[in-house]
């Protein structure tokens, strides 16, 4: 119904902005509907003003800011609708490391409400998890999975 | 509501059979590139009803099979196992523990079982439905696919938000 | 044929005018998201005439001038001047050091400049033609585009290759 | 012309097969003409077969094997036809640290022909250039550059 979908989408909203300045560390976003008159029918527009920066077309922000935004954008519906189980397959491989440290912060709370399944190749991402499985194939063209400890992760680093 | 254990024997690169159980909050997947990591994301999202082979960069279904490398043959049959932590009761099954079973003949004939039990692919969907579980939407975001979720066409961004509703 | 030097003024975030002083074998350039590090890659493939503004992300021409931040009022002028080593002669005019500008207004108009007379851009594009400057080609890898390479529709593959020939 | 395409296809070929296994620490690839009769008009493909690995269809390849055989396509061609300047724009990001090494080797060899500009994340990237540009914000929305030495760069890293 559409009071359903507007609430829900409120609440999005919400969670967005706060999501998009705690992992941006500043700078503002929101959600708009473009014509809240017709809320089941009308396009959702994205609005994002990275720290210091003045309001941006999408387009112009850089590859990391715009993967940033959409994982702000993923963060704050799960806040809304916990999924059960939540899969990343990368997600955080173009981020830098200082809005990597927020992600994975931010990842690490809603991992209380959610089961996150992260494939990453960053350290940052690796250390805020609980279990770590490393993936290898000694035989040609078959995986083995080997669990790994936090010790054998930073000397495993080296070897990733 | 999660995945307990995951168990894969004979799908896409895992030729010889694997357990992995998950920790309830975050479980990180590393290793070398095409080690099989994004094979095993492919493995849940397909035993808990991906309906459609191109969801997991396949062409046909029976490209889940291991197909063979340099060292073995191809295999016959593809199965994952999805065992669910069911505690709070969220599927609405009298189970505290679920196992959910897929596998794939190379005649493309297909198998399904919800605690050993033989049923079909759509037995499973509706057992999930409504527990978030099995619908990709915004739970799963694809290796390369981060950036597709700005640029997506209005309808895609809409479907997305009315996963969540 | 290499690139000696890179002037950039006013171009994107470059509200502060910018040189840089480049190797003929390989520049790293690094730091953090949002910084600009693209917005150089843009800044030279701009100067050397690219003639879409689509192909520096942008909408319209004037997308590229420094439009203001929080700390700084927007530009009316981007200027990017790249500065070539023709030592070998493979530019077919009689310098060793060869000047191209490339600036343009708030209204749109812009200015060319070949060792700092002006001309069109179209004396920019026939002066590199045959260098493989100015063409992006297969000798430009935008950010995120590394795997569109593979999937590209036949034509476009194609027209990769004849780039080549 | 017909001849002529096909003769710099058959170089571009040549040097392809050899640049992936070099990229690749093993295996084999191909490009074939979908119809050698009509070499103007066919539908070039490209076939690859990872170390260890069957022959694969390319969707089933992993994100790094693809950005590699991409990169193996990119640098065959730039061995085949030098051009002046080359531009990588985060190209390696989803490079393992093995398939990395072997990268920024071949690229340190390619850039005696031409001039390549490279935009990183990666240390084992950087270390193999002559010139590194750091690029930074400080004033809010404005880029500003610095020229980073090899010291610099060690210790630059963690702020990366
Ligand atoms: N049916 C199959 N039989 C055998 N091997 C397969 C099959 N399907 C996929 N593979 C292999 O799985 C590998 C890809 O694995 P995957 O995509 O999980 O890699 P990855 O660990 O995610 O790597 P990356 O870090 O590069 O993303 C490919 O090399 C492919 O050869
Ligand atoms: N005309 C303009 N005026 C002011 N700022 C601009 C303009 N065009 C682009 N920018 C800014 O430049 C920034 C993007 O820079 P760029 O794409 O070079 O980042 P980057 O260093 O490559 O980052 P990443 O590592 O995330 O790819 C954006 O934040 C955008 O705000
Ligand atoms: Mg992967
Ligand atoms: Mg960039």
């Amino acid at each position: 119904s559409a009071a359903r979908f507007r609430n829900t989408f409120l609440d999005i909203r919400r969670e967005f902005r706060e999501v998009f300045t705690r992992l941006f560390g500043g700078g503002h976003a929101d959600l708009q509907l473009e014509d809240p008159a017709n809320p089941l029918e009308t396009e959702i527009r994205i609005v994002a003003q990275p720290p210091g920066k003045r309001l941006e077309t999408m387009s112009l922000l850089s590859g990391g800011e715009r993967a940033l935004l959409a994982i702000s954008l993923i963060f704050a519906i799960l806040k809304v609708r916990p999924a059960p189980v939540a899969i990343l397959d990368e997600t955080d491989a173009a981020l830098d490391e200082a809005n990597l440290r927020r992600f994975a912060e931010l990842l690490r709370e809603l991992s209380a409400r959610s089961q996150f399944i992260v494939v990453t190749h960053r350290k940052t991402t690796m250390e805020t998890a609980e279990v770590i499985y490393g993936v290898t194939m000694e035989e040609s063209g078959i995986s083995k999975v080997i669990s790994i400890s936090l010790q054998d992760r930073e000397a495993g680093q080296e070897a990733l | 509501l999660y995945i307990k254990k995951l168990e894969i024997f004979g799908f896409k690169s895992f030729a010889n059979r694997v357990e992995l159980e998950l920790g309830p909050w975050l479980t990180a997947i590393v290793g070398p590139n095409g080690s099989g990591k994004s094979n095993i994301a492919d493995a849940i999202r397909w035993a808990l009803g991906a309906d459609s082979a191109r969801l997991i960069r396949g062409t046909r279904m029976e490209d889940v099979i291991f197909a063979g490398s340099d060292g073995r043959k191809g295999l016959g049959i593809a199965e994952v196992t999805v065992i669910l932590d069911n505690t709070p009761g969220r599927v609405p099954i009298d189970f505290s523990e679920i196992a959910i079973t897929r596998r794939v003949y190379r005649s493309g004939e297909s198998e399904y079982f919800i605690n050993k039990i033989p049923c079909k692919l759509r037995d499973i969907q509706r057992l999930l439905a409504g527990t978030g579980l099995g619908r990709d939407g915004y739970s799963v975001v694809e290796q390369g696919k981060i950036d597709a979720i700005l640029s997506s066409r209005p309808e895609d961004r809409r479907a997305f938000f009315e996963e969540a509703c």
